[in-house]
């Protein structure tokens, strides 16, 4: 089956869609089919690929009210970068299921039934700890944290880490976390570097221990910070599409590549 | 009565904390006691002062459980400076209450106990448009939605005006939007530019409505992107303790010069 790996960082703005599109968009140009999954309701990746809520497409919305409906959902949006929408209605989900015993496995349950035809499933997560992030986790083998060098930043990993514990417990015990990728990234800064030192240093910490990011590693190259990144979403394109001989292309590249050379996954 | 202004806006990151606590910072310095209420259960804003959850202090979250204990909850971290602190316990607030018929009023009930001990009231929202920036929007008077000049920036707003009419006609018809404060600004760019016209055009266009925000304006400066914002939180510092000649302190004192300089509010 396909690598399927959950984006998640509860802090918002940190650049959990932006790393998640354009990963996907390099890995599906260089010729392997890749499903990502816009689990946020804000569905700012859907909106990214130029796929607003006027969208016939079946949404991860339905998707999640009925697995049954996963098999005509994905929309082929570039060629081999294929899209499960989000749509607002999403921000429902957590109310509407809060009853239900399965609520946590119904993404797992339906992108079980069409994972095979893809090489690659990355999950979008939006900015909290709830329902639709915990269906990304189940439904994942690795978590990718996107996350900023910033001491703010720090102090959201704990929690972070606690809720992946939590899963891989009581719901997904294959879940590893496979690393961080470091998104607008000022390397000129003291700041940031003694923040990559010390999210070192933690790493290196946990590499005899039994939890699931015993195997993390800071991604590398870090993901400067580039306009062309921000500028791309107002045209429905990806940076590879946009300003393909930018910077934020060349470092979403090599990170698409650094996936790419592991063997099936962390 | 104070000036009491919800900083708020549900996309993560935006820069609220930050323009919170150094607006808050700013007044303070001139002479004016201000209240910051960290409504996040991340509890950024307290951080950034200096208070963690070992605090012995009253927190929003005892005074959302118990509105009578606002009497000795402010605590003051600096001079003319006082914190009605968050803690990670908050993030259970809107389960407990979800059943309570007065939920959405009564930190505004707690506030008007106390308020008359300070000249402004600066309410930290967390990036969602839950309980909490519910409680925050009945409690103000004022909305300031710090944001970012970039298109996903944009696609968020349309939301975020939505709920304030909604609080508005419900709960809150004072509620007004004195309007937007732009943040981690880089003026360089044609981007940041063509957001900041299409803000404009917008707030121009909404002038002769009757809407919340028919009065709301940019606020001037736009607040430079500048690390030592990003680096002062970790010493506990605000940015006119930690650097007080760089971009980022001469940026926020300027826009607390521009929010005293108006009289009574929007
Ligand atoms: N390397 C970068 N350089 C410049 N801008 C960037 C970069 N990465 C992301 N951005 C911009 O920063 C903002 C936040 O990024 P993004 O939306 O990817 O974060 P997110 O974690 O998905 O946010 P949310 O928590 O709201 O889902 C966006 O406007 C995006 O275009
Ligand atoms: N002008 C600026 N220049 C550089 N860094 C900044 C600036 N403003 C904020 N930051 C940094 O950006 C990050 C996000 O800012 P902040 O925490 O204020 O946003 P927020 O909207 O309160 O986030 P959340 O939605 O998580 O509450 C922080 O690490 C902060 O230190
Ligand atoms: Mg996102
Ligand atoms: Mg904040």
């Amino acid at each position: 089956g396909p690598r399927r790996i959950a984006l998640m960082n509860q802090k918002g703005g940190v650049g959990k869609t932006t790393t998640t599109v354009n990963i996907a968009a390099a890995i599906a140009e260089l010729g392997t089919p890749v499903l990502l999954v816009d689990l946020d309701p804000q569905a700012h990746a859907s909106l990214h690929l130029g796929v607003d809520d006027s969208s016939e497409a079946t949404s991860v919305y339905d998707i999640l009210l009925d697995p049954t409906e996963i098999f005509d959902a994905p929309i082929e949006v570039k060629p081999n970068l294929w899209l499960l929408r989000s749509e607002t209605d999403l921000a429902a989900a957590e109310t509407e299921l809060s009853q239900e015993t399965d609520r946590y496995a119904r993404l797992r349950e339906a992108l079980e039934a069409v994972e095979d035809r893809f090489g690659f499933v990355l999950l979008d997560c939006p900015p909290s700890l709830g329902l639709l992030t915990l269906n990304g986790l189940n439904a994942a083998q690795e978590v990718l944290i996107p996350m900023q060098a910033q001491f703010l930043a720090l102090q959201g990993v704990g929690k972070l880490l606690e809720t992946v514990q939590l899963v891989s417990q009581q719901l997904n015990p294959d879940l590893r976390v496979s690393g961080i990728v470091l998104c607008m990234f000022d390397g000129q800064t003291t700041h940031a570097q003694e923040v990559v030192a010390d999210l070192e240093a933690y790493l290196e910490s946990q590499r005899e221990t039994e939890t699931p990011w015993r195997g993390a590693k800071l991604y590398q190259p870090p993901i400067r910070r580039n306009i062309k990144l921000a500028e791309c979403p107002s045209f429905g394109q990806t940076i590879f599409e946009y300003a393909p001989w930018a910077p934020g292309a060349a470092d979403y590249r090599r990170i698409a590549e650094a996936l790419l050379a592991e063997h099936g996954g962390a």
